[in-house]
């Protein structure tokens, strides 16, 4: 009974659902096929549900699942698209489409502005920034003074926060990552373009009968 | 660059844990 729950959980989603994730994103079939084989490998790795959890999320991330991150977490969060807890299958291509290297600028603005924008506020506010630096700053073991950080929010707040409220909306947003294109570098993953090459087993388990290019 | 040099967004975006390369590295 347990290998027979355990194999149906490691079937193919069904032909219609993979067909259309393929037509409303930027992946083909193939590539949402390949993209299972990685899903499936990351959301088996601490419990084999068929689902990532926040856990098995961070160790695919940093190989550690005891490390606690609020930039993982976010993401995490945003991945988590019907708020269940849980990224399934649908979700994990929706939020990666966003990374696709296809994808419009416009989208990968409007998801980096959410992402930054921790509290789901509309903005992106100082405090917010604050912590970021300051976690980031933990993580990676440099030190910098609390007025150093307060210069820096200042000289990026200055730069960024147009209509000089103390926050950053998505219009100013948009026009900050256009003056500083490097910020967008971490929304497009160009490995999204080689799917097929990193997981070709999806071949030996497709469930679509014409493999579409 | 130092970090002083940068803006606030530029140094966030070096965390790992917006790295997601790390995923497909299974």
């Amino acid at each position: 009974m347990g290998c027979f729950v355990s194999r149906s959980r490691r079937k193919f989603p069904a032909q219609e659902k993979t067909v259309t994730l393929a037509a409303e994103t930027a992946f083909t079939v193939s590539e949402v096929e390949a993209l299972y084989e990685l899903f499936r490998s990351i959301s088996s790795s601490v419990i084999d549900d068929g689902l990532i959890n926040k856990e098995e999320f961070q160790l695919a991330i940093f190989k550690n699942k005891k490390k606690e991150n609020i930039f993982a977490t976010r993401i995490f969060d945003l991945f988590d698209v019907k708020k269940k807890g849980v990224i399934d299958f649908e979700d994990f291509v929706r939020s990666l489409n966003v990374f696709h290297p296809n994808v419009s600028l416009e989208d990968k603005i409007a998801f980096s502005f959410r992402l930054y924008d921790l509290r789901n506020t509309g903005f992106i506010e100082r405090a917010e920034v604050k912590e970021m630096l300051i976690a980031l700053l933990y993580e990676s073991d440099m030190k910098l003074a609390d007025d150093v950080i307060e210069t820096i929010l200042n000289k990026t707040f200055s730069e960024a926060d147009l209509n000089e409220d103390g926050k950053i909306d998505l219009e100013e947003w948009t026009n900050f990552v256009a003056k500083n294109p490097s910020l967008l570098k971490i929304m497009t993953l160009p490995y999204l373009r080689d799917i097929t090459t990193s997981f070709p087993s999806f071949i030996f388990n497709s469930n679509v009968d014409e493999v579409a290019a | 660059d130092q970090p002083t040099a940068m803006n606030a967004f530029e140094l966030i975006s070096l965390s790992k844990g917006l790295n997601l390369e790390n995923l497909f590295d299974i």
